[in-house]
Protein backbone atom coordinates (compact mmCIF):
# COMPACT_ATOMS: atom_id res chain seq x y z
CA UNK A 1 0.00 0.00 0.00
CA UNK A 2 1.21 3.37 -0.54
CA UNK A 3 1.91 5.26 2.42
CA UNK A 4 2.49 8.92 3.03
CA UNK A 5 6.09 9.66 3.62
CA UNK A 6 6.71 10.24 7.11
CA UNK A 7 9.68 12.54 5.83
CA UNK A 8 12.22 10.08 7.98
CA UNK A 9 14.13 10.27 4.51
CA UNK A 10 16.51 13.62 3.74
CA UNK B 1 17.61 2.72 7.68
CA UNK B 2 19.20 -0.20 5.50
CA UNK B 3 22.71 0.10 4.20
CA UNK B 4 21.85 1.24 0.93
CA UNK B 5 19.74 4.70 2.58
CA UNK B 6 22.68 4.68 5.11
CA UNK B 7 25.37 4.90 1.90
CA UNK B 8 23.12 6.90 0.12
CA UNK B 9 23.15 9.81 2.95
CA UNK B 10 27.08 9.20 3.10
CA UNK B 11 27.53 10.48 -0.25
CA UNK B 12 25.18 12.72 -0.16
CA UNK B 13 27.25 14.43 2.85
CA UNK B 14 30.64 13.49 0.75
CA UNK B 15 29.77 15.73 -1.88
CA UNK B 16 28.52 18.43 0.30
CA UNK B 17 31.97 18.39 2.21
CA UNK B 18 34.00 18.06 -1.12
CA UNK B 19 32.36 21.30 -2.73
CA UNK B 20 32.51 23.16 -0.23
CA UNK B 21 36.21 22.02 0.79
CA UNK B 22 36.99 22.37 -3.20
CA UNK B 23 36.29 25.84 -2.78
CA UNK B 24 37.42 27.06 0.35
CA UNK B 25 40.92 25.14 -0.02
CA UNK B 26 41.26 26.82 -3.85
CA UNK B 27 40.02 30.57 -2.63
CA UNK B 28 37.99 29.73 -6.77
CA UNK B 29 35.04 28.37 -7.32
CA UNK B 30 35.77 28.34 -11.22
CA UNK B 31 33.78 25.59 -12.78
CA UNK B 32 30.90 25.56 -10.19
CA UNK B 33 27.46 26.77 -11.47
CA UNK B 34 26.37 29.34 -8.85
CA UNK B 35 22.85 28.92 -10.16
CA UNK B 36 22.46 24.77 -9.26
CA UNK B 37 23.71 25.88 -5.56
CA UNK B 38 21.46 28.41 -5.49
CA UNK B 39 18.72 25.38 -6.43
CA UNK B 40 19.95 23.42 -4.12
CA UNK B 41 20.00 26.19 -1.13
CA UNK B 42 16.28 25.76 -2.58
CA UNK B 43 15.83 22.53 -2.10
CA UNK B 44 16.98 22.04 1.21
CA UNK B 45 15.32 25.18 2.71
CA UNK B 46 11.39 24.31 1.08
CA UNK B 47 12.31 20.04 2.39
CA UNK B 48 13.57 21.03 5.92
CA UNK B 49 10.11 23.14 7.14
CA UNK B 50 9.61 20.13 8.90
CA UNK B 51 12.72 20.87 11.33
CA UNK B 52 10.50 22.96 13.09
CA UNK B 53 7.28 20.40 13.23
CA UNK B 54 8.33 17.46 14.21
CA UNK B 55 11.28 15.50 15.36
CA UNK B 56 12.42 11.83 13.73
CA UNK B 57 15.81 11.47 15.50
CA UNK B 58 18.79 13.14 16.11
CA UNK B 59 20.69 11.43 13.25
CA UNK B 60 17.92 12.91 10.74
CA UNK B 61 17.54 16.83 12.64
CA UNK B 62 21.33 16.68 12.55
CA UNK B 63 22.08 15.59 8.65
CA UNK B 64 19.29 18.50 7.62
CA UNK B 65 20.80 21.10 9.60
CA UNK B 66 24.00 20.02 8.04
CA UNK B 67 23.18 20.02 4.41
CA UNK B 68 21.15 23.65 5.26
CA UNK B 69 24.07 25.48 6.86
CA UNK B 70 26.42 23.78 3.89
CA UNK B 71 24.11 24.68 1.28
CA UNK B 72 24.20 28.66 2.02
CA UNK B 73 27.60 28.24 2.89
CA UNK B 74 28.50 27.25 -1.03
CA UNK B 75 26.20 29.75 -1.91
CA UNK B 76 27.82 32.71 0.61
CA UNK B 77 31.07 31.37 -1.21
CA UNK B 78 30.25 31.72 -4.87
CA UNK B 79 28.32 35.00 -4.81
CA UNK B 80 30.15 36.82 -2.03
CA UNK B 81 33.78 35.84 -0.77
CA UNK B 82 34.78 34.80 -3.98
CA UNK B 83 32.87 36.14 -6.39
CA UNK B 84 35.82 37.32 -8.30
CA UNK B 85 36.52 33.70 -9.14
CA UNK B 86 32.76 32.52 -10.57
CA UNK B 87 32.08 31.90 -13.49
CA UNK B 88 29.01 33.31 -14.34
CA UNK B 89 29.62 33.70 -18.40
CA UNK B 90 29.13 30.47 -18.48
CA UNK B 91 26.47 30.26 -15.94
CA UNK B 92 24.03 30.72 -18.56
CA UNK B 93 20.79 28.19 -17.57
CA UNK B 94 17.60 29.76 -17.15
CA UNK B 95 16.71 28.32 -14.04
CA UNK B 96 12.88 30.03 -14.38
CA UNK B 97 12.32 26.37 -16.43
CA UNK B 98 13.09 24.34 -13.85
CA UNK B 99 11.82 26.71 -10.86
CA UNK B 100 8.39 27.27 -12.53
CA UNK B 101 7.31 23.96 -13.71
CA UNK B 102 8.58 22.33 -10.67
CA UNK B 103 6.36 24.68 -8.52
CA UNK B 104 3.47 24.12 -10.61
CA UNK B 105 3.92 20.27 -10.98
CA UNK B 106 3.80 20.26 -6.92
CA UNK B 107 0.60 22.69 -6.55
CA UNK B 108 -0.93 19.31 -9.22
CA UNK B 109 0.46 16.37 -7.78
CA UNK B 110 1.41 16.02 -4.35
CA UNK B 111 0.24 13.78 -1.51
CA UNK B 112 -1.93 16.60 0.61
CA UNK B 113 -2.46 20.22 -0.35
CA UNK B 114 -1.40 22.00 2.80
CA UNK B 115 1.83 24.41 2.70
CA UNK B 116 4.61 21.94 3.99
CA UNK B 117 3.15 19.09 1.90
CA UNK B 118 3.51 21.47 -1.46
CA UNK B 119 6.78 22.91 -0.21
CA UNK B 120 8.17 18.66 0.80
CA UNK B 121 6.87 18.04 -2.78
CA UNK B 122 8.28 20.90 -4.90
CA UNK B 123 11.85 20.39 -3.37
CA UNK B 124 11.56 16.87 -4.55
CA UNK B 125 11.35 17.70 -7.97
CA UNK B 126 13.38 20.22 -7.77
CA UNK B 127 16.05 18.42 -6.69
CA UNK B 128 15.95 16.21 -9.08
CA UNK B 129 16.72 18.76 -12.22
CA UNK B 130 19.00 21.00 -9.93
CA UNK B 131 21.71 19.65 -11.27
CA UNK B 132 21.23 20.45 -15.00
CA UNK B 133 23.00 23.84 -14.42
CA UNK B 134 26.31 22.55 -13.53
CA UNK B 135 25.95 20.02 -16.56
CA UNK B 136 25.35 22.67 -19.05
CA UNK B 137 28.16 24.55 -17.21
CA UNK B 138 30.16 21.61 -17.97
CA UNK B 139 29.29 20.92 -21.44
CA UNK B 140 29.63 24.44 -22.36
CA UNK B 141 33.08 24.64 -21.65
CA UNK B 142 33.48 21.07 -22.32
CA UNK B 143 35.65 20.38 -19.66
CA UNK B 144 35.33 20.01 -15.60
CA UNK B 145 38.12 19.34 -12.73
CA UNK B 146 38.71 16.36 -11.49
CA UNK B 147 37.45 17.51 -8.18
CA UNK B 148 34.60 18.74 -9.61
CA UNK B 149 33.99 15.16 -11.25
CA UNK B 150 34.01 13.49 -7.36
CA UNK B 151 31.71 15.87 -6.07
CA UNK B 152 29.13 15.42 -9.13
CA UNK B 153 29.83 11.63 -8.99
CA UNK B 154 29.12 11.28 -5.00
CA UNK B 155 26.25 13.97 -5.19
CA UNK B 156 24.43 11.47 -8.71
CA UNK B 157 25.64 7.97 -6.87
CA UNK B 158 23.57 9.27 -3.41
CA UNK B 159 19.86 9.38 -5.55
CA UNK B 160 20.74 6.11 -7.25
CA UNK B 161 21.49 4.58 -3.86
CA UNK B 162 17.91 5.69 -2.50
CA UNK B 163 16.48 3.85 -5.24
CA UNK B 164 17.88 0.51 -4.08
CA UNK B 165 16.84 1.98 -0.62
CA UNK B 166 13.23 2.37 -1.90
CA UNK B 167 13.15 -0.93 -3.23
CA UNK B 168 14.33 -2.62 -0.26
CA UNK B 169 11.77 -0.18 1.52
CA UNK B 170 8.83 -1.72 -0.99
CA UNK B 171 9.68 -5.37 -0.15
CA UNK B 172 10.53 -5.23 3.34
CA UNK B 173 8.46 -2.25 4.79
CA UNK B 174 5.73 -2.40 2.15
CA UNK B 175 6.14 1.03 2.17
CA UNK B 176 6.76 3.49 -0.75
CA UNK B 177 6.48 7.07 -2.15
CA UNK B 178 5.63 7.51 -5.41
CA UNK B 179 6.75 10.82 -5.54
CA UNK B 180 9.62 10.59 -4.67
CA UNK B 181 10.39 7.25 -6.94
CA UNK B 182 9.73 8.77 -10.12
CA UNK B 183 11.62 12.14 -8.83
CA UNK B 184 14.40 10.02 -7.70
CA UNK B 185 15.10 7.83 -11.18
CA UNK B 186 14.75 11.24 -13.30
CA UNK B 187 17.48 12.58 -11.28
CA UNK B 188 19.38 9.34 -11.57
CA UNK B 189 19.27 9.17 -15.55
CA UNK B 190 20.13 13.07 -16.02
CA UNK B 191 23.56 11.71 -14.83
CA UNK B 192 23.54 8.45 -16.38
CA UNK B 193 25.70 10.29 -18.95
CA UNK B 194 28.00 12.21 -16.93
CA UNK B 195 28.50 8.51 -14.69
CA UNK B 196 29.47 7.07 -18.23
CA UNK B 197 32.58 9.77 -18.53
CA UNK B 198 33.19 9.54 -15.29
CA UNK B 199 34.39 5.63 -14.83
CA UNK B 200 35.56 5.83 -18.75
CA UNK B 201 37.71 8.87 -18.22
CA UNK B 202 38.22 9.92 -14.04
CA UNK B 203 38.71 6.56 -13.19
CA UNK B 204 41.31 6.32 -15.61
CA UNK B 205 43.36 9.15 -14.29
CA UNK B 206 42.61 11.36 -17.19
CA UNK B 207 40.29 14.89 -16.79
CA UNK B 208 36.98 14.88 -17.52
CA UNK B 209 36.79 16.40 -21.04
CA UNK B 210 33.93 16.17 -23.59
CA UNK B 211 34.74 16.34 -27.22
CA UNK B 212 34.74 19.87 -29.04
Amino acid sequence: HAVHIAHDEL
Amino acid sequence: MNIFRFLGDISHLSAIIILLLKIWKSRSCAGISGKSQLLFAIVFTTRYLDLFTNFISFYNTSMKVVYVASSYATVWMIYSKFKATYDGNHDTFRVEFLIVPTAILSFLVNHDFTPLEILWTFSIYLESVAILPQLFMVSKTGEAETITSHYLFALGIYRTLYLFNWIWRYQFEEFFDLIAIVAGLVQTVLYCDFFYLYITKVLKGKKLSLPA
